[in-house]
């Protein structure tokens, strides 16, 4: 474990807190891309069956955590939240990333077992996940303050795991080419979401695209 | 550690 990878691990905390104190006190989840959300729920679930194989309190609890707070978001955008759900402007053709990451999954999985194929399939996932949400987000062409805070800590998560790489290869000669690859083409989808959120939200603005 | 042998990252 390394600061740059507990930092990331706390930044997806905030994101999903955020995302939760949000909906919660708004009572409302508009501006939130359902596909994005339940493609996250995919990617956890896909991710973590080591869980029942293995356990290490710190990932065993945060794998936890990532999955039952995704399901409790969808939870909340089925139920208490659903009138606030405006499906037409979530539109974003999720099948593509799916059967995306499920080609590269079985072509190039570190090993053909169906744990292994699984969680490629995750990382790749995981990859492409925000696309709805910043698709939706170009469409409306604005978002709730506290939306682009919870996608910015979102993709500060990842983010923070590229220089966990870097240390971990100059440390210890340990390196995981696809979560590399993957993450950084994650990181590499927000850098416009970044450089508005920066440029406006941070300057005080509300965000809008131009 | 070998790759595939259990991934130790979130």
């Amino acid at each position: 474990m390394n600061i740059f990878r507990l930092a990331g691990d706390l930044f997806h905390l905030i994101s999903i807190f955020i995302l939760i104190h949000k909906m919660t006190t708004s009572k409302s989840c508009s501006g939130i891309s359902f596909k994005s959300q339940a493609l996250y729920l995919l990617v956890y679930v896909t991710r973590y069956l080591d869980l029942f194989w293995t356990f290490a309190l710190y990932n065993s609890t945060m794998k936890i955590i990532f999955i039952g707070s995704s399901a409790y978001v969808l939870h909340l955008m089925t139920g208490p939240f659903k009138p606030t759900h405006d499906p037409n402007i979530d539109t974003f053709k999720v099948r593509y990333l799916i059967g995306g990451a499920a080609i590269l999954a079985l072509l190039f999985p570190y090993k053909w077992t169906p744990a292994e194929v699984l969680w490629t399939f995750s990382i790749w996932l995981e990859s492409v996940a925000i696309l709805p949400q910043l698709f939706m987000v170009q469409r409306t062409g604005a978002a709730e303050t506290i939306t682009t805070h919870y996608i910015f800590a979102l993709g500060a998560y990842r983010a923070l795991y590229i220089p966990n790489w870097i240390y971990r290869y100059l440390t210890s000669t340990f390196w995981d080419p696809l979560s590399i690859i993957a993450g950084v083409i994650q990181t590499v989808l927000y850098s416009d979401f970044f450089y508005i959120y920066y440029t406006k939200v941070l300057q005080g603005r509300k965000f809008e695209l131009p | 550690k070998k790759d595939g042998e259990g991934h130790d990252e979130l």
